[in-house]
């Protein structure tokens, strides 16, 4: 697994063409909100075991 | 068949008069635990037609007639309603006798997934007219096949791998270097996203994450069985189950921004199986 495929499965999720350009000022105020931070958590527990379907 | 893209579609009953039988296969004790089945293959031995009933029959027989024998599953549900599943079919010619190979594979899968204590495999066998239609003829009532228990009865071929041999082995040793040698196995890595210019202001989390490859190589069935099973490709080393990975991103919405949390798929590896191009997908079974 590479950055890249990271990068495009993420770009695909939320259907952009390629990373937003955001200011590092913004990013470093921005504070992760308790509600979003516990979707976050539970995605991250309950992540199931998909089947792949092989190659 | 085999493709998970297609589902039965349900119909009216024209004709209903193939004649069924039910074949029931206690399987329990029959795969060996730690094993992987290849193949299952329902053989039928078609009695040869007794002449009797041919000059009986309202009118000849071409030596060309066919009739359909088709396969399917059927589970009985807790409810006590019956399901069917399509597993095979083809068609046999009313003349010849002997035994039939129907693959099966399928049927034996789903009831793999049967929670326990599992019924019997119960495979219901029809056989049909060729065709549909006013002037189709009647002949494949004339189609036997040995009932259970008597002489020429049904078989219940179990081809499988003793994963001990062929399957992988969980993860890999992160003392030991991967050689050629090593067996599939499931090797960890890191991979950090902070050293990555297009994560930068925009992925809040996970700063980096354990991520897994599939690794090692994997033993070849011997040719005599891959002459067997010529429908199969090598044995690779595949990401057989895999997980998603959440994610947290910073969103811009007007002049502001907010963080929002996005799921990429089959993003982790979960577990490395040996398995073969060509091999059956498993259709899930419905609930």
């Amino acid at each position: 697994l590479s950055g890249e495929q990271v990068l495009d499965s993420l770009l695909k999720q939320l259907q952009l063409d390629q990373p937003p350009v955001l200011d590092g000022d913004a990013a470093e105020g921005l504070a992760i909100p308790a509600h979003v931070r516990a979707q976050y958590v539970a995605l991250l527990q309950h992540s199931h075991a998909d089947h792949s379907r092989g190659k | 068949r085999f493709s998970q893209n297609f589902r039965e579609v349900a119909g009216r009953f024209l004709v209903s008069e193939a004649s069924t039988h039910l074949l029931v296969f206690g399987m329990e004790q029959r795969l060996p635990p730690n094993s992987e089945l290849v193949q299952a293959v329902l053989r039928l031995f078609q009695e040869p037609l007794p002449r009797a009933a041919l000059r009986r029959h309202e009118r000849p027989t071409p030596r060309s007639a066919r009739a359909r024998v088709t396969i399917e599953w059927l589970r009985v549900r807790d409810d006590g309603s019956n399901r069917t599943a399509l597993i095979d079919s083809r068609l046999v010619s009313i003349h010849e006798s002997g035994w039939k190979a129907f693959d099966v594979t399928e049927a034996v899968n789903f009831w793999q997934q049967l929670s326990r204590p599992r019924q019997p495999l119960l495979l219901q066998v029809s056989v049909q007219r060729e065709h549909l239609g006013p002037g189709a003829s009647g002949a494949h009532r004339l189609v036997r096949f040995g009932a259970q228990g008597a002489r020429g009865e049904p078989q219940l071929e179990l081809h499988t791998l003793d994963l001990k041999d062929y399957g992988a082995q969980g993860n890999c040793d992160p003392e030991a270097p991967v050689t050629e040698g090593t067996r599939c196995c499931r090797q960890e890595t890191y991979l950090d996203l902070q050293g990555m210019t297009w994560a930068e202001n925009w992925v809040l989390e996970p700063p980096g994450f354990l991520t897994y490859e599939c690794v090692g190589s994997c033993l070849q069935p011997p040719e005599a069985l891959t002459f067997k099973w010529p429908f199969l490709g090598p044995r690779q080393c595949i990401a057989s189950e895999t997980a998603s990975l959440p994610m947290i991103v910073r969103m811009k919405e007007g002049g502001r921004t907010r963080a929002q949390v996005v799921s990429l798929p089959n993003m982790r590896v979960q577990k490395c199986s040996c398995a073969s191009d060509g091999a059956l997908v498993p259709r899930g079974l419905e609930p």
